[in-house]
């Protein structure tokens, strides 16, 4: 789906500017910091930033280029993937704090009140931590997050007799273009040659903990909305819906 | 998934 023209430069440049703009809770977090009203802000503002999430998807170069349902199906298996990974970025300059947006940010002992929480919590700091240590760069953050959208469904989309052939090979090629794209940030860093490609399989063993995360992320969810602890706003609860639709 | 269609389909600005 790609003009053959997107150098891994162009290429990297456009998905930099597709990327999403600082999402605000705009009011002042519920206290005392209750369960209920913890999960409020939470789900409130994953809401929020599922709509950009959308327009965002939209802007990777190729993605409008598939069908519709095709669409669909990619956002509504990585989403939680995506905001979990846009939320260890923005946290990795504070070790043990969860920054969910400029006006929400939650310490490990904070999101304890979430009966569930700490669980997950403590592995997306963890997780934080790593991406610290590896000194990612915006570059290969934006590399990742869209190579999570595009392999999101690749273990799904063969066993579905309805995809259309093409769309298979159309999303592999997309993927490498995107893999190219990360390599020549990784190069970017004059890194001696063994580093470059060690760092590339560093950065991409990340996700296999996003995927993690977000699993645990999905089920506590599925788990909140059964107990009515929280009301889900429209497209959260529909994307939620999806999911557990697809994984069962 | 009527909001994510819908918003999938909106041209953008």
């Amino acid at each position: 789906p790609l003009p053959p023209a997107l150098t891994p430069e162009h290429l990297i440049s456009r998905i930099m500017e597709a990327e999403p703009p600082e999402i605000y809770l705009m009011k002042d977090m519920n206290r005392p910091l209750t369960e209920a009203n913890v999960m409020m802000s939470l789900t409130n503002l994953a809401d929020k930033e599922l709509v950009h999430m959308i327009s965002w998807a939209k802007k990777i170069p190729g993605f409008v280029e598939f069908g519709l349902l095709e669409q669909v199906h990619l956002l509504e298996c990585c989403w939680l993937e995506v905001l979990m990974m846009g939320l260890m970025w923005r946290s990795v300059d504070h070790p043990g704090k969860l920054i969910f947006s400029p006006d929400l940010s939650l310490s490990r002992e904070e999101g304890n009140c979430v009966q569930g929480f700490s669980e997950i919590f403590d592995m997306l700091i963890a997780a934080t931590s790593r991406v610290r240590e590896l000194k990612l760069q915006r570059e290969e953050y934006v590399c990742l997050k869209a190579m999570i959208l595009l392999n999101s469904n690749m273990c799904l989309i063969s066993s579905e007799g309805s995809e259309e052939p093409q769309s298979r090979s159309k999303l592999l090629r997309l993927l490498d273009a995107v893999t190219d794209a990360l390599v020549w940030a990784i190069a970017k860093s004059g890194l001696p040659y063994r580093q470059q490609y060690t760092r590339l399989a560093h950065l991409l063993m990340l996700l296999s903990h996003v995927r993690h995360v977000s699993n645990k992320g999905m089920d506590h969810l599925h788990c909140m909305k059964m107990k009515n602890i929280v009301p889900l706003y429209d497209l959260l609860l529909e994307m939620l819906d999806a999911h557990i639709m697809h994984s069962s | 998934h009527t909001k994510l269609l819908q918003l999938l389909t909106t041209k953008p600005e």
